[in-house]
């Protein structure tokens, strides 16, 4: 799965996802990338991508839960990412990541596996890419 | 407004099931897919914009689960989802189960902008493709020997009553 999330210089955001799915997978089933609210939502105040075990994101409505936490529970960006992608998901048995970028240009990239391929640029220019945890 | 750029490539990535040179490729189309998009937000596009274009090289880059590259479904397709959501007006496009539409995220693209629908799925959303004049391509593209090479293993693993073996041939990653 790849995504991106991004905020432009008139304040809009906007969040997108593509995906192959998982393999060997049967019977025509959809993951979160594709449903609104699950793997992919953008709002005035914020934008998710996410990545992971789409049963549990979709159950969780996940991305969505991250900016309604952000509108209505005035939780700051992270600790809703946080919140949703490393305690609510892993709670319920699932795992994976999210990108998520606020109307003031902070972000999150929480996530609870190995890695996750990722990465930011801002105004300058200046791309910064990680995989591992430890990069 | 300062413009941000944010990209993430699959969380199924594991060091043990990667080598120098594709650590490099996959650092590599990372960093160029945060040039391509934030070259659309130094233009003054919207972010929008931004979000398609770093996602289409992600798509076209063989190293990731979409698009090119994607992994196997039991019987041996590349089955491909896509979605994209406009925050300031609360737009949104998504398709799900295509096999022929090179790049997903223009396809949802297209849903959001030329259509009065949100989701559209399978041989109506190829049909859709084909009215927008989006790029079709043999299900062969998106081939990589190493996602064939995954599915089998999966298969074996399925047919020995094994539990996937690693995060490769996981039943949730691709």
């Amino acid at each position: 799965t790849v995504g991106a999330v991004a905020l432009d210089a008139q304040g809009r955001l906007a969040a997108g996802t593509s995906t192959g799915g998982m393999t060997n997978k049967r019977y025509g089933r959809v993951g979160d990338s594709p449903i609104i609210g699950s793997g992919t939502y953008a709002d005035a105040r914020c934008a998710v991508s996410g990545t992971g075990w789409g049963e549990y994101y979709i159950r969780a409505v996940a991305a969505h839960d991250i900016c309604a936490r952000v509108a209505y529970g005035k939780q700051d960006l992270r600790e809703a990412a946080e919140s949703v992608i490393n305690r609510e998901i892993p709670a319920a048995g699932g795992n994976g990541g999210a990108i998520v970028l606020g109307a003031d240009g902070r972000f999150a990239l929480p996530f609870n596996t190995e890695g996750m391929y990722r990465g930011w640029i801002d105004a300058k220019g200046e791309p910064q890419v990680a995989l591992f945890k430890d990069d | 407004v300062r413009p941000v750029l944010v990209i993430h490539g699959g969380a199924g990535v594991i060091r043990a099931g990667m080598d120098r040179a594709e650590e490099d490729a996959a650092r590599a189309a990372l960093a160029q897919a945060l040039r391509a998009g934030q070259a659309e937000l130094a233009a003054g596009k919207p972010a929008l914009d931004a979000v398609v274009a770093a996602i289409t090289v992600l798509e076209d880059a063989p190293m990731f689960n979409a698009g090119r590259g994607a992994v196997f479904t039991h019987d041996g397709k590349n089955e491909l989802d896509a979605a994209l959501m406009d925050g300031s007006g609360r737009r949104a496009g998504a398709i799900a189960g295509v096999h022929r539409v090179k790049n997903p995220i223009v396809l949802a693209r297209a849903v959001m902008d030329k259509s009065r629908h949100v989701m559209m799925v399978g041989d109506g959303a190829e049909a859709f493709a084909r009215e927008q004049g989006l790029p079709l391509v043999d299900p062969s593209y998106f081939r990589t020997e190493k996602r064939w090479q995954q599915l089998q293993k999966a298969l074996k693993e399925e047919a020995a009553g094994q539990a996937h073996a690693d995060v490769e041939t996981a039943k949730h990653f691709g």
